[in-house]
This record gives structure tokens, sequence and C-alpha cells, in this order.
């Protein structure tokens, strides 16, 4: 029994396992478990599906917890499938969103790493992979991914925190992700991930200070989208492209996405801009997951109307 | 938590302002275990950046000692981190 969920707390892995069981059983007509894939330390990677069972709807993949020790990322994904089920038919737009498209929310991307940044290291931010020829473990899966992948000194590395791993997509998770990604590109639209923290809502490019060509299209959506978050509590946010807004990376799962063809991708930095880092206090899990929801749903209702 | 506990260690944030303070920075952390918050790693460090990074309760001290000497703006936003990594956890179960 892993004890009681929580969208006020932080949540340990087997609660959040018990907690997708819940919501498809409680709301079998809008939210179904998708199994993915399995970790290196066979964990199972779970997608969540929000809305109706129409294949066909335009979608907007999400994903939380890529790094390990980011832990209100999790609680936001968590957060949004509750509200997501529980509003539909009551709140206006989270209706019209739920009627017209779907959600793919995986709410542990990093789960080995998550788990053992609740039983062993706080601040653990990579995957649990074993690194040949090195004792180090770990591979950062936001580096990863198979953009620019191979231009960026400084992530050969295995002992380091930012290690990209011996080639693209050479993690199970990242694999995950990626497979299914690509299998459902078609009614993908739009890719949204969640990072702590900074206050930041970025878009691409992270590796390269080129500007994508639809840079005028995300800038201003994303300029949107943070002030539609500070109406709730002035959290203020800065949004911009990764590389000039926080600093170059490669093989981050933002560009491999946009580069896929998904034109429409961003990345929060949440809550808070450093007095406590990593260490958000649980009592404001619930005013950082409102604010960042009324910036999703303006999101969502963007991609809804101006994609096609 | 039955893993590894982080007495004393502090989280420092530091202004950088030109390429000494970078350079200097470069230098403790191939000397030093600083864990880098933001950005996450040395080699994203640039002029007129803030940066946040953790050290132990060891190496603390050699550390502000540097600063100091270097005349860099730097305050220690997390004393203790055991403490706050307790703290976080200020929501009692419904």
């Amino acid at each position: 029994i892993p004890g009681r969920h929580s969208y006020a707390k932080y949540n340990n892995w087997d609660k959040i396992v018990a907690w997708t069981e819940k919501m498809v059983h409680k709301h079998p007509e809008m939210v179904s478990r998708i199994k993915i894939g399995t970790t290196v330390e066979d964990n199972p990677l779970y997608v969540l599906k929000i809305g109706k069972r129409d294949e066909g709807r335009k979608a907007i993949f999400m994903d939380c917890g890529i790094h390990a020790r980011e832990w209100i990322s999790p609680a936001f994904c968590q957060w949004f499938v509750y509200q997501a089920a529980k509003t539909y038919g009551k709140n206006k737009i989270m209706t019209k969103l739920l009627d017209r498209m779907n959600f793919y929310v995986l709410p542990v991307f990093n789960i080995d790493g998550y788990i053992w940044s609740w039983t062993r290291n706080r601040m653990w931010r990579k995957n649990r992979s074993k690194n040949q020829n090195s004792k180090c473990i770990g591979t950062d899966l936001n580096r990863n991914f198979n953009a620019s992948w191979n231009s960026f000194l400084n992530t050969k590395n295995p002992c380091a925190d930012i290690y990209r791993g011996p080639e693209p997509e050479s993690e199970k998770e990242t694999k995950a992700v990626t497979d299914f990604i690509r299998s459902h590109l078609k009614s993908i639209k739009a890719y949204i991930t969640f990072h702590s923290y900074s206050q930041m809502l970025l878009f691409p490019y992270g590796y390269t200070s080129k500007l994508p060509p639809n840079h005028k299209d995300l800038a201003k959506v994303a300029k949107i989208g943070t002030d539609v978050l500070a109406t709730r509590y002035e959290t203020r946010y800065i949004y911009g492209p990764i590389a000039s807004t926080i600093y170059p990376t490669s093989g981050s799962s933002l560009d491999w996405a946009y580069n896929l063809g998904i034109k429409h991708t961003f990345a929060f930095e949440l809550r808070d801009k450093g007095k406590f880092g990593f260490l958000l206090p649980e009592s404001l899990i619930k005013p950082t997951c409102k604010e960042t929801l009324l910036a999703v749903k303006f999101i969502a209702k963007y991609i809804l109307k101006h994609t096609s | 938590h039955s893993g590894e506990h982080f007495e004393g260690e502090k989280v420092f944030r530091v202004n950088v302002e030109d390429e000494n303070h970078i350079t200097l920075l470069h230098k403790l952390a191939s000397t030093t275990q600083l864990d880098f918050w933001y950005p996450d790693a040395t080699h994203h460090i640039s002029a007129n950046m803030t940066i946040d990074f953790r050290v132990s309760e060891k190496e603390s001290q050699s550390i502000q000692s540097a600063l100091d000497q270097n005349k860099m703006h730097y305050e220690i936003l997390i004393h203790d981190l055991q403490e706050e990594i307790e703290k976080q956890f200020d929501v009692k179960e419904d």
C-alpha cells in the first residue's frame, strides 16, 4: 500500500503509480493509461491520455520530471491531469479543449532518477543507467536527444551531471518517449516539457543562436502565456529561445521535437527564482500549479485554433 | 531519507561580472566539488550572469575565502541544505 496521494504534497513513485490507476478507474471515459516502455530498473513508463477515444484529433504531449531533483515538475503533471478530469463539463475552456483535443501526459520521465532522489540522494539529476568504462552512473536525459547531440563539448564525461550518454537515444526512457512521439506525430501539434527552476518559458533553439522560422509566433505565444500566468499571483516569468534566454544546450527534447516537425514546442522552468531552488516547499506546489495551468490552457487554446 | 545527508552544505549565489570571475570559478570547480544549480555546468557561465551552486560544508569556507579575495559579490542562499530539505515538507497530511 503506497499511502495517500496528495496534490498538495510531493508524491513518491509508488504513490504516483497508484494514482495513475485511480485516475483511470475514476474517469474511464476521459483518462486511459498507456505503457510506452520500461526504464533500466524495469519501472513502467506510463503516459496518461486525457480526452475522448478519438486518435485522429489534435493532441499535445507533455512530460514532467526529466531531471530527477526537479520535484515540482511531476507535481504539476499530476495537477494537470486532476484538473482536466475534474473540471471537464464544468470549466468552459477545459471542456472545449477536451471536446476537441487530447493530451498525452508523462507524469515522470526519469523514474529511476526520481526514485533515487527520494530514497538515496535528493540532489540527483540524471537517470540511473550504468556507463561503460566508468564508475559514474547516469545520463542527463535532456542531453540524450538527437538534436545537435555530437556538437557540444563538455557533455562527454560520464561523471558530469550533464553527461549526454554514449549515443543519441541510448537511454531506454528517451527511446520510449521518442518512439511514442514519432508514432503519434500526425496528431501531436505541441510538445511541452516541465523543468525547474528560474521561472522561464522557453522555445527552440538551444543548440544554436539561430531562430526557428516561426519564432515570432512562438514568442507571441510565450509572451501571452507568461502574461496569463502572472495574472494569478503576479509571478513573473521571462521567455525566449533557450540559447539566449537560459544558456546554449545540445541534445534537448525541445529542439528534437521541433526538428521532428512539432512546430510548437515549449519548456517551462517553474518556480522559483532560486530562494529554494530544487527544494520548493510543498506549500508552494498549489499556487505554482494553478498559475502554470493558466498558461498551459492558453497554449492549448492557441494550438486548437492556429494549427491544422 | 535513508541515503545521503547534506548537513551544513551551502548554496551560493554569485554575481559573475567579467572574464576574471569566470576563470576563477572554472579553477574552483576543477579543484572543488561544485554542484551547479544554475546554470547546470561551468561552461555555461558567462559575464554578467548570476549563478547558483551547492558546496559541501567542508569546502564552503575555502570557496567563501576565494570569493572574498577576488571581491566577488555573493550571498549564501541556503546555509544548511539538510534543514531546507526537511523544511520542503511543510504541508501536513490531510
